[in-house]
This record gives C-alpha cells, structure tokens and sequence, in this order.
C-alpha cells in the first residue's frame, strides 16, 4: 500500500538534520559567530544489491544476476556525497580574531558508497 | 593516528557498551582527546581560553555578516564600508591585530626626500603577527585608522575647506630607533629610518575608518621573514596654525577622549589576508 511503501522509503539513506549548537558543547565562549549551523547528518538504509565500487556496469550488473549476488560483499554506507563551507569568527589560542572558511562543515547531499 | 584516541569504536575490537562500561575520567580523557583532534583540524593547537580584555573589533563582525549573508537579514545593523572582495577572494583567512601599546613611541623622523616643514609627532606601532601559522600565505594587508569628525561649533571658528584638511601618512619602520641607553637625547627617541607605504589628505568633517594598504611590509614580515620594525603613522594638519593638530585621527589612548571600552574599538587595527590551502575563499555567500 502507499502508506507501506512511503514508511521504507524514510528508511533510506538521506540527510537528516542536525543543529551543532556551540554553546552545547562548549566552545560558546571562544567562538564569536555563529552561536551554532545546521550541519545534517546522513543516516539510512542502502538497499542496493550491488556495492558502488564494484564493477556496475550493465555488463557486469548481467553477469551477476546470472551468476547470483556474492552476499560476502559489503554492503554500501550511507555518507555524505556533497559537502560545503561555513565562515566562522572566533578568537584563537592568542587572543587575537580570525575569521576564517572552513570547508567540508555542511553536508549537502548524501549517498550510498 | 598514533596519538589522537579514535573515539568510533573499530568493528569487532570495541562494542559501544564497552565505551559506556568506562570509567568517568577515561570517558573524560577520550573527549578531551575528540575534542583536540576537532580543534587539530580547525588548526587550533589548544582550546582558545579568551581573556576577559579580548576584543572583538566591529569591523572583523562585520566582515563576517557580510561574508555569511548575516547583514541581509531583516533589522541587521547597516554596515558602513564595501566588502573588500578583491582581498577577501584570494583569502579564506582574515585576522585582525592591535598594536602593542606598550611599546608605542613617540620618535623623530628623518626621511630624504620629503621637505621638513613642521614636526608632527609621528607614532610607531608594532604588531606582533607571530600567531600567522607557517602554512598561511598572506596575500594583501591593510591597516585602519578611525577619524573623528572635528566638531566646528566647539573649536571656535569654523574651519574653511582649505584649513580642514589633514594629511595621513603610513610609513614601514626599516630601521628603528637606537635603544635609550645608547640612543640620543631624551631616552627612547631617536632617528626612524622609514618607506612611505600609503598617504591620504581627508577632510575632518567626517567620521570614518580609512583604511591604508600596508602589504607591502607585511608581506616582507611574513613571506620573506625580513625584520618587522612596525608601522609608523604622522597625521598632519594642513594649516598654517594646525590648532586641530593631533585632535582628529585616533592613532593613540593618550589623544582620545573617549572612554576606554570606545578606545578599544577605535583603536588602530591591521588586517591581514591569508590562504592555507585549505577550502575556498572567503567570498560573499548568499544567506542560506
């Protein structure tokens, strides 16, 4: 039914949110701005049969179906794909103010590796 | 890595349990090792433990909620100067910098060309840069000096175009000053041998911040790792009686009147722009 095949769809690898408030873990006192950034999180189930890094092409996909899925291999995980930066002002170990871009701080996109 | 704890428990060798099975000081002891690997990779050496007097310069906020797209939202304050994109687009680092006050002094000035014709007191300003990590290559520095508008009504006569106008000059310090034991008279002062980097004529019937490239001599402190003898600043007044001599560019605690909190804000500030290799620039973001 809809309703069944929605519920598994949630089960799926996806990026869920998560809020990183700085205050939470105690760095509030030395980090200016932001107080806190959605940073998400990728969480979920992969379902595929066939892991990414091994050989998916077509031809290999046939062959494998013929001769029957190897369940020793890994299953895929569910990472990030695309990551992105966010600036942050912050006093350093010298007392003095940085602001400074810090990459791979937001998760944009998640996927099945 | 052989000195950082892993802190996600390996397949097959620690089950999550056993990490709640520790002991408080182990659990203590592993966050504080999570926590200086995050703060490793922030490029932090240790947790920053601000002092009480740590200032956080307007201008550096403002930079950043122009940068984050902070400033577009609704009832942010205005923000008073462009955002330098040029610098900030070859830089995913900015620092801002106060002088030590403590070693700010008053010194004569000798330079060949320039014609001598009045003594402005011209102030030195050294900036200890040392907490640039190695990795860090500056591209472009700047140094900002705030003015104060010269209130007419109260200084008498109201001054015409001509006799408001004051000439800002920013030199680099090559050679500084003998030490007072064997310098010339009147201990602590003594010949400054300069470059000039940056000069402004301004009119002080305006309250602003200028600011004055000073790449040049930061970029030969930093890059080249020649000798940082500071910065050397001479305003003048530009009038035959410079009764407003002194009284418009705040480049010193002794001439503001202000309280001190203001002096703290208004204080002479270098800024530097750097890149570590590491991420984008610091070019303007739209708000997320």
């Amino acid at each position: 039914s809809p309703k069944q095949r929605g519920r598994k769809r949630n089960r799926n690898c996806r990026r869920h949110a998560l809020y990183v408030d700085f205050s939470d873990v105690g760095w509030n006192d030395w980090i200016v701005a932001p107080p806190g950034y959605q940073a998400y999180y990728c969480h979920g189930e992969c379902p595929f049969p066939l892991a990414d890094h091994l050989n998916s092409t077509n031809h290999a996909i046939v062959q494998t179906l013929v001769n029957s899925v190897n369940t020793n291999i890994p299953k895929a995980c569910c990472v990030p794909t695309e990551l992105s930066a966010i600036s942050m002002l912050y006093l350093d170990e010298h007392d003095k103010v940085v602001l400074k871009n810090y990459q791979e701080m937001v998760v944009e996109g998640c996927g099945c590796r | 890595e052989s000195n950082h704890a892993s802190l996600i428990p390996e397949e097959g060798k620690k089950k999550v349990p056993d990490l709640q099975g520790r002991s408080a000081a182990q659990s203590h002891e592993l966050l504080r090792d999570f926590e200086a690997t995050l703060l490793h990779m922030f490029g932090l050496q240790r947790r920053p433990r601000p002092s009480r007097s740590a200032t956080i310069p307007r201008y550096l906020l403002d930079l950043y909620r122009l940068q984050s797209g902070e400033a577009e939202d609704a009832g942010a304050p205005d923000i008073a100067f462009e955002y330098p994109e040029r610098s900030a687009s070859r830089a995913n680092t900015v620092r801002g910098f106060h002088h030590e006050e403590h070693m700010e002094k008053v010194t004569e000035k000798v330079t060949e060309k320039r014609p001598r014709h009045r003594e402005a007191p011209p102030l030195r300003f050294l900036f200890n840069l040392s907490s640039i990590p190695e990795d860090e290559l500056l591209s472009s520095a700047e140094l900002r000096l705030y003015r104060h508008q010269i209130d007419e009504a109260a200084g008498g006569a109201p001054s015409g175009q001509e006799e408001g106008l004051h000439r800002i000059n920013v030199y680099e310090v090559l050679k500084p000053p003998p030490p007072p034991a064997a310098g010339g008279p009147g201990g602590g002062s003594g010949q400054l041998i300069t470059r000039l980097l940056d000069t402004r004529v301004v009119h002080h019937n305006a309250s602003r911040w200028e600011s004055f490239d000073v790449s040049p001599a930061v970029l030969r402190w930093t890059l080249e790792r020649l000798p940082n003898h500071g910065l050397a600043v001479e305003v003048l007044h530009l009038n035959a009686t410079p009764r407003h001599q002194d009284k418009h560019v705040r480049v010193s605690r002794s001439l503001h009147q202000g309280a001190d909190e203001d002096w703290e804000q208004l204080r002479p500030l270098l800024v530097t722009f750097g890149h570590d290799g590491k991420g984008h620039p610091l070019t303007r973001r739209a708000k997320r």
